[in-house]
């Protein structure tokens, strides 16, 4: 997955 | 990860403890607002859809686990616990919560980063997120006296998402192609709403009296 896609922040 | 974001998460997790050490310690939630605790914990159940699909870290994944039990723990204890629900003022938090809800899901569907359910979802946790605090802020207007552990829940609640802010300018500035204008603006707005509240907080803070929020 590209890294925008996860969001990586709570 | 950054020290802003730490911050802010550590600052996040400071006023969900000081929430629950005022309900499970003296027993009351005086002058908390029932609706805003249901609003962020629909915040959380649609922002962690994730959890069990994307693992990106152990710290990711218990700070999820952990907001998650903590606000849907608070809103039960409030409901149903029946010292702790004795405590609460019915006819004080009448803002229409389910009035911000509709809204939001509306944007939602407009504006998000994908047209899937989970990213529907996400978009409408923020912009959720950012108006949930309303109905507490409406109830603090209207309690006399705050006492000092929910004014320390409400400056943290607040204080945490003006950290977001600052690790968003840093991720900015430091990862290519780091721009995320649903955040952005939602955390902005959110930050804003609790501009009025610094003033007095800081103000009660600095002249040694009672935090009072005029009508």
């Amino acid at each position: 997955k590209e890294e925008n896609e996860v969001h990586d922040e709570l | 990860m950054n020290i802003f974001r730490l911050a802010g998460d550590m600052t996040h997790l400071a006023s969900v403890l000081v929430l629950l050490l005022k309900i499970h310690t003296i027993k009351s939630c005086a002058g908390i607002s029932l609706k805003t605790q249901e609003l962020y914990a629909l915040v959380f159940a649609t922002r962690y859809l994730d959890i069990f699909t994307d693992f990106i870290s152990l710290y990711n994944t218990t700070m999820k686990l952990i907001f998650l039990g903590s606000s849907f723990s608070i809103v039960w204890y409030i409901r149903n616990h029946k010292i702790v629900s004795r405590s609460y003022d019915k006819s004080q938090d009448t803002f229409r919560h389910y009035f911000l809800i509709i809204p939001c899901l509306l944007l939602a569907l407009l504006v998000n980063e994908k047209f899937t359910f989970k990213e529907v979802m996400w978009a409408f946790s923020i912009y959720l997120e950012a108006v949930a605090i309303l109905p507490q802020l409406v109830l603090l207007q209207r309690t006399r006296n705050i006492d000092n552990l929910t004014g320390q829940y409400v400056f943290l609640l607040g204080a945490y998402r003006a950290l977001y802010i600052l690790n968003w300018i840093y991720r900015y500035f430091t990862e290519t192609h780091y721009v995320h204008w649903i955040t952005w603006v939602s955390g902005l707005v959110q930050t804003l709403l609790y501009a009025d509240f610094f003033y007095y907080y800081f103000e009660s803070w600095k002249n040694n009296k009672k935090l009072q929020l005029p009508a």
